[in-house]
């Protein structure tokens, strides 16, 4: 599904029969806009637009198909390469680490994954890694309380570190835990050391990161700097469920190759999908 | 030698990239450039003129008429045995929870008494965590059971602060999309109900295009008096205050600068436009 706009400019090349070099660059420029207004990094645009202007006029165009046609595959495909095909977590014994930025989802996503994998069988445990949010413990224990998931915390540790390793000797029969961490940005060196230290104590074998989907520019940069601090080896895209089209998650996997595994679509524990890069896509392109 | 179209457009997209890598949106970017253009094409370019330096001042210009002096004085507002209802409204995690207490402390401050309605009362944790900040700062703090009308809460919070003589009364309110007509709808009646004098729209500096529809929608629904923008402190260029002031022509009031009380500032034009054009 393409947007009315990117249908439009289309359109002149189905008209044409062929594609030339004035009616592509207008494509191009049809699509920036569109990939702009979806928050996709203004240099990452720039760059997916040059390969999808230079393949539509260097590839020929399959026999049978229409011009038109072409193009919009060239476009899926150029971004569908950005945004790889996505991942699955095993659906087995696992540390899930869960880090972001603040406000963007974190612990509504602890409980949503939680929630999943229960479903799949496995027994789970939510760990209160957070010391500095107020009410971040009642948070996370209601809704471990709400799906019956173990739940880890102590209310008068201060420091996460410390609280982490306690907390994971006290989790000996549960098939997957989730360390849900305090919220943090990249120029906050106290707080990226934290994270190192989680992460050194608590030996994740998956460190997500949680990303806002109403993200703009700023999504790329702040990536990476997670990525360089504990390593990612995944992405869970938020809050899908707005109108926000999600353009900061290509970058968020342009920086880091790590791939998305669950996209947020609400607020409730069930409200989590598998990710689908064709659909994210047509919904970033629609 | 007179300023063609061909000239200004190709100085214009380097202003375009920066004015876009800080976040302004891209309909709010395209509006700059149409006033920028409207404004200098065809004008005369002396010897020695360096045309991207009018192309800076007259964008710099376009950008400061935008961006609404702010022109509330909430401690001017409060009005003695009358408490100043103020409600904050925004999507989830902007941050309006944290921007309440830190008001709220910067009202004590200045020898105002406030008090907190905790009209979020879906999200788990959500009444905890304002406990502990009115704990903090010594604030009343009105609060129903969890899953109870926040419209109620607001209502009840505001016959305590005329019984108590309170300064002002804070409702904080659930996260919710613009998108979600439901919750959209909840937010109208809060607002029936408890008849605030200010409705401030809590804004993520991290948010790029969806800040306009997000301004739009919120506006549209229980009408904006003032913005406030946070996370600041992440390096946000804040273009979303352009974006949204732009979109729905109210102040900005104040900028959220981090985790602790102190952290909020008043909006200052001139330091917003250093920063965007750093
Ligand atoms: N509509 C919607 N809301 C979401 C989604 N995920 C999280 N939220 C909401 O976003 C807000 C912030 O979520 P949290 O889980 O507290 O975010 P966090 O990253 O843990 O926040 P910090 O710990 O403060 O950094 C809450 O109101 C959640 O209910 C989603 O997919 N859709
Ligand atoms: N760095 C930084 N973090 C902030 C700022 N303002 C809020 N936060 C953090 O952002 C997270 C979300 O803040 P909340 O106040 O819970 O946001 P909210 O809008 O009330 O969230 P919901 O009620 O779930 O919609 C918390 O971890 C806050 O500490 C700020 O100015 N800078
Ligand atoms: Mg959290
Ligand atoms: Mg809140």
């Amino acid at each position: 599904s393409l947007s009315d706009a990117l249908r439009n400019a289309l359109k002149k090349i189905a008209l044409l029969g062929r594609i030339d070099e004035a009616s592509i660059k207008e494509v191009v420029r049809d699509i920036q806009r569109a990939l702009l207004k979806a928050d996709v990094n203004v240099k990452l645009v720039l760059r997916v637009t040059n390969n999808i202007e230079k393949r539509a006029l260097s590839e020929k165009v399959p026999p049978g198909i229409n011009p038109r046609e072409h193009v919009i595959r060239i476009l899926y495909d150029e971004l569908v390469q950005v945004m790889g095909q996505g991942r699955s977590l095993p659906l087995d014994k696992q540390r899930i680490m869960l880090v972001g930025i603040y406000g963007q989802g974190k612990t509504t996503s602890a409980a949503k994954i939680a929630r999943f994998l229960q479903k799949k069988g496995l027994k789970v445990g939510l760990v209160q890694a957070d010391t500095h949010r107020p009410g971040a413990y009642d948070q996370l224990k209601q809704l471990a309380g709400q799906i019956g998931a173990s739940f880890y915390g102590d209310k008068e540790e201060k420091n996460s570190v410390k609280l982490v390793k306690r907390l994971l000797a006290q989790t000996e029969k549960k098939d997957v835990l989730i360390i849900d961490t305090s919220g943090r940005h990249r120029l906050e060196k106290d707080l990226i050391d934290e994270m190192k230290s989680i992460a050194e104590v608590g030996k994740p074998g998956e460190r997500l990161l949680i990303v806002d989907s109403t993200m703009g520019q700023a999504a790329g940069e702040q990536a990476k700097a997670f990525h360089e601090a504990i390593g990612l080896t995944g992405v869970v895209l938020t809050k899908m469920d707005g109108s926000a089209k999600g353009g900061g998650a290509l970058s968020s996997v342009a920086e880091t190759e790590a791939q998305i595994v669950f996209v947020g679509t609400g607020e409730k524990p069930d409200d989590i999908e598998i990710f689908d890069s064709t659909r994210f896509v047509s919904q970033l392109l629609g | 030698k007179r300023l063609t179209i061909l000239k200004l457009e190709s100085l214009w997209s380097d202003f375009e990239m920066g004015l876009l890598e800080s976040d302004v949106a891209l309909p709010v970017v395209e509006e700059l450039r149409d006033g920028v253009i409207d404004d200098l094409l065809d004008k005369r370019v002396g010897l020695g003129m360096h045309v991207s330096h009018l192309v800076d001042k007259s964008l710099k210009k376009a950008i400061d008429s935008i961006l609404i002096e702010p022109d509330i004085d909430l401690g001017k507002m409060i009005v003695k045995g009358k408490p100043l209802i103020i409600m904050f409204v925004g999507v989830n995690g902007s941050g309006k929870t944290t921007t309440i207490a830190k008001l709220a402390w910067a009202l004590k401050k200045e020898g105002h008494t406030s008090m907190v309605a905790a009209s979020d009362t879906f999200r788990a944790g959500a009444i905890e965590q304002l406990e502990k900040h009115c704990e903090n700062l010594g604030l009343k703090l009105v609060k129903h059971k969890p899953g109870g009308d926040p419209a109620a809460v607001a209502y009840d919070a505001i016959e305590y602060a005329r019984a108590h003589r309170k300064d002002v009364v804070l409702i904080d309110t659930a996260g919710r999309m613009q998108t979600n007509v439901n919750l959209m709808a909840e937010m109208e009646k809060i607002k029936r109900v408890a008849k605030p004098d200010l409705i401030i729209f809590v804004g993520d500096a991290l948010t790029g295009n969806d800040a306009i529809d997000q301004a739009e929608k919120f506006n549209a629904s229980v009408g904006i008096d003032g913005i406030i923008l946070t996370k600041i402190d992440s390096d946000a260029k804040g273009g979303a205050a352009l974006s949204i002031g732009s979109t729905i022509k109210k102040p900005i009031l104040f900028l959220a600068t981090g985790q602790d009380y102190e952290d909020l500032v008043p909006f200052d034009k001139g330091w917003f436009m250093e920063r965007l054009f750093a």
